[in-house]
């Protein structure tokens, strides 16, 4: 029979606004 | 006793390997850098696609922070682009190319089979092993909507100065000057910028050079279409406010012109094949507003052609154009005030929208469709202009 495929691993990702803010933010932190 | 093994020469099976402290170089040359033009003559969409093979290494060797840290800056590196290019339109719709291509390609490889039906058995073995990455599909499409957004802001700053001149005061037509109303002075919109004035054709340029860009850098034909149904709804708005507001272009005269005029934007449309677009549709107003200008305005059976007509005018609409129409000479009569009371009757059992204006800067929903590529991984060839050496083809 078929070998079935591993299921994937679900990659959180932050959202486009979020990934802003973390942007944001290390700006900030940088001098 | 010896055994030999023949080693085969290994064939190349679409991924690109770097070590993870090349990622901000590998970011830096093939997004934030890279001019498009340096591309020209390679396959469109190609930064998308070194990324693909990128992520897809990630994914084989199962190295979870490594995508995400591509993907992050990535993502970062568009924005940065976009913000420092933000009035450029050749580089907004590059970016826009490859991130819905890199979106296609995270959907065409990602294994889920609604997305596969027409993969080839090559490109099946392509997708990825691990990783679930509709989450970052999520980003890349939101990152979309904003690029799009700032494609249509760039089109339209460019085209606006254009088209106050172009559709209402420019006169193509022969002959038509001597039959303008007479005792108004020509007012120009952009009489600030001295006596810069524009025809139909500098409208008709702009968009051949939008187009050709656009299709030249391998944007997905749906949006092309979405783009220019946006853009033609601006020029018809930008266009019916002005109309609203100016007696001295509600003549027969405007009218015949503007009529012409969109008869040349629906000619264009259809020679770039674009006539599927909804973009004529968005028109209607201002084609029915010319020919409102056109039709005879003194009978009962004129008053019903009229309400019959118009449609897509609200009464407001109507009824403002009709009090602004000018005369274009001592032979032809003002529009009585009996015959706009009746046209008035005639529709006050439609549910029209109170606002007189437009609103210009309105825009559609932007849609997406899923949008696979033919082109297999292992055939794409990385141009040595890009300085990506340091990735290995694996």
């Amino acid at each position: 029979s078929a070998q079935r495929p591993r299921p994937r691993v679900l990659l959180k990702a932050p959202t486009l606004a979020e990934m802003e803010e973390m942007t944001t933010s290390e700006e900030e932190e940088s001098p | 006793r010896q055994v030999t093994v023949q080693r085969k020469e290994k064939d190349f099976q679409g991924m690109l390997e770097y070590h993870k402290e090349d990622e901000a170089l590998l970011v830096r040359n093939l997004v934030t850098e890279l001019k498009p033009q340096a591309l020209a003559g390679t396959v469109p969409c190609l930064p998308a696609y070194i990324l693909y093979m990128c992520i897809r290494h990630a994914d084989y060797v199962n190295d979870d922070l490594k995508v995400h840290s591509l993907l992050t800056s990535t993502i970062n590196g568009i924005k940065k682009v976009l913000k420092k290019h933000n009035d450029d339109f050749e580089m907004t719709s590059f970016w826009l190319s490859n991130t819905c291509r890199l979106l296609h390609c995270l959907k065409q490889y990602s294994g889920d089979e609604g997305f596969m039906t027409q993969n080839t058995a090559k490109q099946n073995e392509h997708c990825l092993k691990n990783f679930d990455l509709t989450e970052y599909r999520q980003v890349l499409s939101d990152l979309s909507i904003q690029i799009y957004q700032q494609l249509i802001k760039i089109a339209e700053g460019l085209l606006q100065p254009m088209i106050v001149s172009a559709m209402l005061e420019n006169e193509s037509i022969q002959g038509l000057s001597g039959v303008k109303p007479t005792g108004y002075r020509k007012r120009s919109s952009s009489m600030a910028d001295g006596d810069s004035s524009y025809c139909l054709e500098a409208i008709i340029r702009q968009m051949n050079s939008f187009h050709t860009i656009m299709c030249d850098q391998g944007l997905d034909p749906e949006i092309i279409l979405q783009v220019f149904k946006q853009l033609f709804y601006m020029i018809n708005a930008v266009t019916l406010n002005n109309l609203l507001l100016r007696k001295d272009v509600c003549s027969w005269s405007t009218g015949m012109q503007l009529r012409y005029n969109i008869s040349q934007l629906e000619e264009w449309l259809r020679g770039r094949n674009l006539h599927q677009s909804g973009a004529v549709q968005t028109m209607e107003p201002l084609i029915q507003a010319a020919q409102l200008l056109q039709l005879k305005k003194k009978t009962p059976e004129d008053a019903e052609a009229i309400c019959s007509l118009c449609t897509a005018l609200s009464t407001q609409q109507i009824v403002k154009i009709l009090n602004l129409y000018t005369p274009l000479n001592e032979f032809e009569e003002r529009v009585t005030v009996a015959f706009i009371r009746t046209i008035q009757a005639q529709l006050q059992e439609r549910n029209d929208p109170q606002q007189l204006l437009l609103d210009f800067k309105h825009m559609f929903p932007v849609l997406f469709p899923f949008n696979p590529s033919s082109l297999t991984m292992d055939s794409i060839h990385i141009p040595a202009c890009l300085n990506l050496e340091f990735l290995n083809e694996v």
